[in-house]
């Protein structure tokens, strides 16, 4: 229960962490990052957002706003995410990427909830947003799988999006569950077979939003370290979509190497309200995660 | 798609935008125009003599957008921009065939 | 209804508002921009040395009009704005679907 | 006949001109506009206060075309306008029912 706790508070601060960090060189080749910075490693903010040291992104403001919804009805709703999502958007957020836009647009227009299926939903949105999904469904695999497909298409519609989603939810689960690197290899390894454009060796061909750049690349350090710090480091010097890459990285890091293995440089600079927000998310998703169990 | 084209008065720039952003539109282009109409330009002294600016300064916003968004978007439009003076100004809405995001290549609906 | 937009030589501005007033037109929309085409731009002389300014100052006037004054709205643009040396411009008719007075909510043919 | 509008990084212009000028696309009508967007404006300090400007300057260019020449020019125009970095902008393309040259009279693929 304990280090079940410790792993899942571990995966959403270090989501939070890998956001706020890579944020400052999102958009950036390796090289510019090499350039203007030598490894970047520091909470120091600016990036293309003119972010202050610590502020998070889209990126964890919609994990929010998704466990938001799910805890506020004890289970989740596509209609109540929509609406906390589109709370979130008229908060004027510091950044919304332009795929999720459409579908919040698409929603205000005529209330669906549902993206049609496009070749342009394979970027990273609906992926980032899923882990208070995870956290709610420990117990209940079914819904994990339901709910996943559920929030992802309410902006992207996309099989890359779907599986690279279903196997990052597989790798926290198993982690959060103890069950160690291994237990996650083994379903990214499942998410490769599957759909062998997920194939992460001999090293990502980028580092982009696109899904598939984006998992790669999480795939490729997360597996390549041993350490919260050094897999966060790994990803966001990588650049491309580094705060999205950042954060991904920092879930699958945070669950394995616990809340307790996040420097707490990095963590003291997060926002206490961020923060607070996040340890009070993760106690309801867990206690609703036991609720529902089979 | 459509071309929204709104001619304005400058000071509503930032309400329309609000409206806009509001119903989830959230990018648009806009320009420095000079209106002629029934709403008529001040006088100025140039020179000793009084004459008759006969433009007004107006705003030219442009959106692209969904057809099915026209409706709301041109009532929003209305709502922020009117005053009820002489000068309020336009909406045009002309036919868009094709829409591409630059950096990415996206097209049509994944355009804007 | 449609929109003709009109590039023309900007010193012919006064000259075009005057032909289309003649006709019945008294609104339209102007802006500044710049003309690239066969009329070359000038060369200025910057810090000792010559270079081309390769692009003319042109003005653009948009007005939306019904379809059946569109020919005579071109024909009187032409006369005035005509030179006859290159760079006189070009005017473009584009299609509107609609049409609607801020100040009012009239649309279409109401709207102008 | 169609327009592109072309809506680029004020930087772009010189590269994007030469690209048309090489598939023999020569003239081109441009203007300065704002652009809002998901591209941040630049902070400002103003009586010891930061605010951000929330627009960028942007380029407009209207080029009116032949329908056959459309996918060229736009593909030119994206290689040319493109950095990959969020704000390189749209091209949207418009329907023209007619073009004419001011100072012969010349109609539609002959105007341009
Ligand atoms: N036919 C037209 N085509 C294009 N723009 C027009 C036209 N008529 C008016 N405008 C624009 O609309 C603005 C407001 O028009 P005006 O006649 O002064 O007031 P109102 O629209 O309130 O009746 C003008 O300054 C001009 O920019
Ligand atoms: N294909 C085009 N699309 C849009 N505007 C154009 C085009 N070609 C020319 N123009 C505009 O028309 C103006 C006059 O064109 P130019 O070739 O110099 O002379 P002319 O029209 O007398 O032959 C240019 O300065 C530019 O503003
Ligand atoms: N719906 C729209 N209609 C008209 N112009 C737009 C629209 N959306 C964006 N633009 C223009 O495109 C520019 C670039 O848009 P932006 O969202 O910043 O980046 P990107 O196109 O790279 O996604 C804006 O500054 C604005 O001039
Ligand atoms: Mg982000
Ligand atoms: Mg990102």
């Amino acid at each position: 229960r304990e280090g079940r706790r410790a792993r899942a508070l571990g995966a959403y601060l270090g989501f939070a962490v890998g956001d706020a960090l890579g944020a400052t060189v999102e958009f950036l080749s390796a090289e510019e990052i090499a350039e203007s910075y030598g490894v970047h490693r520091r909470m120091i903010g600016g990036g293309w957002l003119g972010l202050k040291p610590g502020q998070v992104t889209d990126d964890t403001e919609m994990c929010l706003a998704v466990g938001r919804a799910i805890l506020a009805l004890g289970r989740f709703d596509p209609c109540s995410m929509a609406e906390e999502l589109v709370r979130w958007y008229r908060g004027r957020p510091v950044d919304v990427g332009a795929t999720c836009l459409q579908g919040i647009r698409r929603y205000l227009t005529d209330g669906s909830l549902d993206a049609l299926p496009s070749r342009w939903h394979g970027g990273n949105g609906a992926c980032l947003r899923n882990l208070p999904v995870i956290l709610a469904t420990l117990g209940d695999e079914e819904a994990f799988g339901r709910w996943t497909i559920g929030q992802c298409h309410f902006t992207h519609n996309h099989r890359f999006s779907d599986a690279g989603t279903l196997a990052l939810g597989e790798m926290v689960r198993s982690l959060v569950g103890g069950e160690g690197i291994s237990g996650a290899r083994a379903a990214a390894d499942r998410l490769i077979a599957r759909h062998p454009v997920f194939a992460f060796d001999p090293h990502p061909a980028s580092s982009s939003g696109y899904v598939v750049d984006t998992i790669q690349t999480v795939f490729f350090t997360f597996f390549g370290s041993d350490s919260f710090a050094s897999c966060l480091i790994a990803t966001v010097n990588r650049g491309g979509d580094a705060d999205s890459t950042g954060a991904l990285a920092g879930m699958l890091a945070g669950a394995t190497y616990t809340a307790e293995g996040i420097p707490r440089g990095w963590l003291r600079k997060l926002s206490a309200k961020v923060v607070n927000e996040i340890e009070s998310q993760v106690d309801g998703l867990l206690a609703l995660a036991d609720t529902r169990k089979r | 798609l459509c071309k929204i084209e709104a001619v304005i008065k400058p000071f509503k720039l930032e309400e329309v935008k609000e409206a806009l952003t509001e119903i989830g539109i959230a990018g648009l282009t806009v320009a420095e125009v000079k209106g002629f109409g029934r709403q008529k330009g001040h006088t100025e002294i140039y020179r000793g003599s009084e004459y008759t600016v006969d433009f007004l300064p107006k705003v030219k916003i442009e959106v692209v957008l969904e057809e099915e968004l026209v409706p709301k978007a041109t009532e929003a439009i209305i709502k922020a921009a009117r005053t009820g003076k002489i000068g309020d100004g336009k909406i045009f809405v002309i036919p868009v065939t094709e829409a591409i995001r630059i950096r990415t290549g996206e097209r049509n609906e994944h355009a804007i």
